[in-house]
């Protein structure tokens, strides 16, 4: 932090500054360059994710905690040497095939209004609406935290398609990237690399490797999901007798009592 | 006292000696990594350093520094290296050669890809648990993922998801060579 970053005469309740609409959702932000923020080395977001939208993976620069205001959905955090602990039966090798194409990821998370998710600095995260209401939530980055070895500006590295940085438009004039990116087409971090490294390095054809650089992707951040996202977690019921906590047993409680 | 402490820690250790490697593929290459954990005085440095070996035109597989910056310096023979910013941008993508030094940044995703025989480098890192997200393989951050999520993140099939998240099963390092299933159907 600089000095001089906190002589504030008057501080002010702030609405966002920036909204950026998407497919499935928003994505609005407040200027990280105002002094209340510059003096608290943070940045602030707030998310909508409409019912059945997916935020697609991504990760920051700095630490992160983002509470849900409301609604409820499924949050995957991909920590890098984490094995894939959720894995479908092996159902395959039973018939004579080979059980390689069975899916298996990483721990999936239920989230729901009042929750907080941490997240450290560089480790990736897509959040899915479940419910039948938009999820909310607010997100800080603390981008003063000592996670964060670049600057004091708040970065958002797309894992998957062609969204904007949504901070971009408070940001734009500080730094020489932002104007480049403003005439490239292509965001997300696979575009930056040679399709034909990708192919070899994925061992898939080059087309295939094109999908991924997403170029002509115009959904943003938040996409639709046809259906249901279809992905391997315990079912809740088997989860609130075995493994929760006291007070997730009585939110489980809760819902039970409304389901019966 | 001191003298049990301080003086007598541990300030030196070798990491070019290949039967130190952590990651190891014949023919293809091996990675060394000296952080806080098998040299403690690290951790007062808040400092870490890796020393790599790429052999016949093989790959480390893109991925990010979470935590730490990394510079890079290039001991032996030649590198092809892509590095890439938060907004999808190649910020370099060049040859680097022995004797050049270059920096990735946090969270900048990078790959380098050994020109010819070998290439061999130094990196000194700004964490002394700096820790890497690989983007391809089998600790990669899109195979921690479910195949749906892929398929509706890059608007393929499954059946392509699939393949994006299994077909390389390789850990850090990729042998590069082209297999049947790379066909440039350009």
């Amino acid at each position: 932090q600089q000095q001089n970053e906190c002589q504030i005469d008057q501080l002010d309740a702030l609405e966002p500054d920036n909204r950026v609409e998407y497919e499935a959702g928003m994505v609005e932000t407040w200027d990280p360059n105002h002094e209340q923020f510059r003096c608290a080395g943070v940045a602030v977001a707030r998310h909508t994710i409409q019912p059945n939208g997916l935020r697609l993976p991504e990760y920051s620069n700095a630490p992160t905690l983002m509470y849900i205001v409301e609604g409820e959905g499924m949050t995957g955090t991909l920590i890098p040497g984490c094995p894939e602990t959720y894995q479908a039966p092996q159902q395959g090798q039973q018939h004579g095939q080979s059980s390689r194409f069975q899916d298996k990821h990483q721990k999936i998370q239920r989230f729901r209004k009042g929750d907080i998710i941490a997240l450290p600095a560089g480790v990736a995260n897509w959040c899915y609406n479940e419910g039948n209401s938009p999820v909310v939530t607010v997100t800080l980055l603390d981008v003063s935290n000592s996670q964060n070895q670049l600057d004091m500006y708040p970065r958002k590295f797309n894992l998957a398609g062609n969204p904007e940085d949504e901070f971009q438009q408070q940001q734009q004039q500080q730094s020489r990237g932002r104007r480049q990116s403003q005439q490239k087409s292509c965001n997300n971090i696979f575009c930056g690399f040679d399709t034909k490294i990708l192919a070899e390095v994925f061992q898939v054809e080059q087309s295939l490797v094109k999908q991924l650089q997403n170029e002509k992707d115009n959904r943003g951040a938040i996409v639709k999901v046809k259906g249901d996202l279809q992905v391997i977690r315990p079912p809740r019921r088997q989860s609130e007798r075995g493994f929760e906590s006291e007070e997730e047993s009585e939110y489980e409680r809760g819902r039970r009592g409304r389901d019966n | 006292g001191l003298e049990e402490t301080i003086c007598t820690m541990k300030l030196k250790e070798n990491i070019h000696d290949p039967s130190r490697s952590d990651i190891y593929t014949p023919e293809v290459g091996r990675i060394t990594s000296l952080n806080s954990l098998n040299l403690p005085i690290l951790k007062w440095l808040q400092l870490s350093a890796e020393r790599g070996v790429l052999q016949n035109n093989a790959l480390m597989v893109p991925h990010w520094n979470f935590n730490a910056h990394s510079i890079v310096y290039g001991c032996k023979g030649n590198a092809q290296v892509q590095v890439v910013d938060n907004f999808g941008n190649t910020v370099f993508d060049g040859e680097v050669s022995e004797g050049q030094i270059f920096v990735v940044p946090q969270n900048f995703a990078v790959v380098k890809r050994a020109r010819g025989q070998r290439f061999e480098w130094i990196s000194f890192k700004t964490n002394d648990r700096a820790m890497i997200s690989p983007l391809a393989g089998s600790t990669s951050v899109l195979r921690a993922m479910p195949e749906e999520v892929l398929a509706n993140a890059f608007q393929i099939s499954r059946e392509d998801a699939r393949k994006i998240k299994f077909n390389n099963e390789q850990p850090t390092l990729s042998s590069g060579q082209s297999s049947q299933q790379m066909r440039d159907d350009a």
